[in-house]
């Protein structure tokens, strides 16, 4: 049971991998009371622990150092969350990796111009709609025959896929758009309802109306 | 400011993932 | 020890992460012969296994299949290249996403304008620049008082992360520009002229001058 002290901003679907990974794990891991996001990340003290300043970042309470947050939440995990078998372990790497490089871009690409955070460009969003249709629809075949993404408990893998997710089913995947994928939904749908996510991210609301760009 | 705003993101990352795929077929051909 | 099948184009770094594993671990990984990228990973076969028709994909002798390179890499890895302790395989994750996260967008924004593959634009490729020697300053910081960069063997994150920088060590990081990072040069080339990384990717040979964009 790992433990330590984890350095985030509030709602940080990075950090929450690793929130909800110590859940399962029974490991103790603590958000650093206090930390300012664009400040305390700056400091000489956090740079020499943390060399490129992003979040999340854990200390473990032996006092080493990680970064990279599906690195941090498998420190925090146990071997159920990580894969039994060598297969299983390869297959949750497999996810997580496709959680980064297919969900990920896509997401911030859609999302992030319904929040002001960037500028709108009709053909950014447009790709990365077809993008997330995709990646659902990669996710919709794997999950037809399945409970969860590897074996049958859940691992890091669902942890981390559903964690990326986020962002898209609470502000841009309304019941339209998600009809297709059901089998993707019903997954999503058990997993943010178990009680070790619900301790981490609360009730989860899924999107009734699609996030639009608002100039 | 949200913090998202200072999180470093590849969102061209579409862009040059489809460039790599056409020139690594076309090397193909 | 793993066997299978891989799936790529030629000169693939993201193929060479598994190809080098396999040698370690002494697994025969044999590549898939008469693959024709933009063809085979078009037909419906290959669909069927690997849904989204990215490469590198791996088919395992017993039947399984896994996408994703750093999966691949692991699944044919042996537990020297794993990593011993749950702090080292954190470890080693740590560092393959930091080649995915840090190296990656930068080499591609810096090298692909270089080779033709995207067109030329200043600002990209100043702040790829910057990006490039952010991520190389972290590395050697690290690399100051270590061999390798997990543990005091090869693991899976020296594969990967050498395997990212191959394109920025063959194209752009010429004498000077590589001179202020000595201990990852240290290590990059002890790396990349281990028999094992000679079996796959053969004799490299270092930057010596900078590509530059032609129009």
């Amino acid at each position: 049971m790992a433990s330590g002290t984890l350095y985030t901003y509030p709602e940080n679907f990075r950090a929450y991998k690793a929130l909800i990974a110590a859940q399962y794990a029974g490991g103790n891991v603590k958000i650093a009371p206090g930390f300012v996001f664009g400040e305390t990340n700056k400091t000489d003290a956090f740079l020499k622990k943390f060399p490129l300043g992003k979040v999340p970042a854990f200390e473990t309470e032996d006092g080493q150092y990680l970064t990279e947050s599906n690195a941090i939440a498998y420190y925090v995990a146990n071997s159920q969350l990580r894969g039994q078998s060598d297969l299983e372990k390869s297959q949750v790497l497999q996810w997580l990796g496709f959680a980064d490089s297919e969900i990920l871009p896509a997401s911030y690409a859609w999302v992030f111009p319904c929040l002001g955070i960037m500028q709108y460009s009709k053909q950014s969003t447009e790709r990365a709609k077809e993008d997330v249709k995709a990646s659902l629809q990669a996710l919709n075949i794997h999950l037809l025959p399945r409970t969860y993404l590897v074996g049958e408990r859940i691992t890091l893998a669902d942890i981390g896929v559903a964690c990326t997710l986020l962002q898209l089913y609470q502000y841009v995947l309304d019941a339209d758009f998600r009809k297709p994928y059901q089998n993707v939904n019903r997954w999503f749908t058990t997993v943010v309802n178990q009680p070790e996510f619900k301790a981490v991210i609360g009730e989860f609301k899924l999107c009734e109306k699609m996030a639009e760009f608002d100039p | 400011t949200s913090p998202l705003v200072h999180e470093k993101i590849w969102f061209e990352k579409g862009k040059y993932d489809e460039a790599e795929r056409q020139y690594y077929q076309n090397l193909a051909k």
